[in-house]
């Protein structure tokens, strides 16, 4: 099974066309196994990316260096994939 | 649970237990509901569709599916919670009522199942369907790309790995397919809903051109009264739009293929939340979700059958 450990959901915000570009090239690095919850659609709109644990720093150093403001979304992905196993497993305990 | 009344609506359910629920609900509604197998997966698991009907034959229908993404959970779990609420106001709903004394109601709640059952035992973020089709190692094809409308442009991806891979050809998922053959057969469907999340989104076509579809306007009015109705219960708040224009260009999708066979008001949903959770939405919000959502699809349907075409 999958696992998403150390993974996180960054929000960034690109706010001009050359911010968009920069983040729209990240969907062609299939090295840093991106995955993509809410692909870009223009300048102010918010793009989620579930980045692994090995991409974290490199792509915050990338988002950085090129200006672009983002936040961490889900600290924590595989915390919340727990938390609902763990309430589908109450659920049907209880059933 | 013994029956759908028990059955725990505010928690995610595998799909062996969602396809037990939909036997309940028809051995439970044996003058209403029905259960029609359309097709099998890729993995040869079949695709099931609720016919909701009082009856005549080859009715106007409305179409509404969901879980076409399989990673979208709130959209399955709403897809249940639908076909309860269908069941339990058919008579009381006035509204309800009267579209079902002109309508069928269809609805396919899991509608990628191989997906859904890989989300459950595999990876919880898979999205796409299952299949293999080049000699990549990638497996699967993004559903909403793989339609015959605008197909390989815009939006959507050659390269098998890609999370929007359009697939080798137009209708290659079996998935897809099914729909595409119960559409054509049927060849009364009046309005087609493909349910997705997240971003509180309401869109029609186009997705794969940026030219408005010529019943743009009449499109934009009815998701402007379907979005207010969704926010009058929680205070929601959905922007609405094509998808071309309101979210980006995807070809291939669900909708602009269905918009293009005719059915007019053919609509997508992308419900709860903007991002907080994302796709891992606490179970505690399926029903808050279904229950606005269901307020705007039934403006969507209300308005089908009060203009006819």
């Amino acid at each position: 099974t999958e696992t998403f450990v150390g993974h996180q959901v960054l929000r960034i915000v690109p706010t001009t066309h050359e911010e968009l570009q920069k983040v729209q090239e990240l969907q062609d690095l299939e090295d840093l196994q991106l995955d993509f919850w809410l692909g870009p659609r223009g300048p102010g709109h918010p793009v989620d990316v579930r980045v692994p644990l090995p991409s974290l720093q490199p792509l915050k150093v990338h988002l950085e260096s090129n200006g672009i403001s983002y936040s961490v979304m889900i600290k924590d992905v595989q915390a919340l994939v727990d938390r609902e196993k763990k309430e589908m497993l109450r659920t049907r305990r209880w059933l | 649970p013994l029956s759908t009344s028990t059955f725990n609506y505010d928690s995610y359910h595998n799909l062996a237990e969602i396809y037990d629920f939909i036997d309940l609900l028809v051995a439970e509604n044996p003058n209403l509901v029905s259960k029609l197998e359309i097709g099998r997966s890729t993995e040869d698991r079949p695709l099931y569709v609720l016919k909701f009907s009082k009856g005549g034959t080859n009715r106007p229908a409305i179409w509404i599916d969901t879980g076409i993404h399989s990673r979208e959970w709130v959209t399955q779990a709403s897809g249940v919670w639908f076909a309860k609420k269908i069941v339990s106001d058919h008579e009381q709903d006035e509204g309800l009522a009267s579209i079902l004394n002109e309508m069928d109601i269809f609805l396919e709640i899991v509608t990628n199942p191989d997906g859904f059952a890989f989300t459950h035992t595999q990876n919880r973020m898979w999205r796409k369907t299952r299949s293999r089709h080049s000699s990549s190692t990638c497996i699967g094809v993004d559903p909403n790309r793989n339609w015959d409308a605008g197909f390989g442009g815009t939006g959507s991806s050659s390269n098998p790995c890609s999370e929007t891979y359009r697939g080798p050809y137009a209708n290659s998922e079996p998935e897809v397919r099914a729909i595409v053959d119960f559409v054509k057969n049927h060849g009364n469907i009046k309005a087609f809903i493909s349910i997705h999340s997240y971003s509180q989104l309401l869109l029609y076509p186009y997705g794969y051109t940026s030219t408005p579809a010529p019943d743009h306007q009449e499109l934009h009015q009815i998701s402007e009264q379907a979005a207010a109705a969704l926010a009058s219960l929680y205070g929601t708040d959905f922007e609405y739009g094509s998808i071309y224009s309101t979210i980006y260009p995807a070809s291939g999708s669900t909708v602009d293929w269905t918009y293009n066979q005719g059915i007019k008001y053919s609509f997508t949903f992308e419900l709860r939340d903007t991002g907080r959770y994302g796709f891992l939405l606490p179970a505690s919000q399926i029903v808050p979700t279904a229950q606005e959502t269901w307020l705007a699809l039934k403006v969507i349907m209300q308005h089908a059958r009060d203009h006819p075409y």
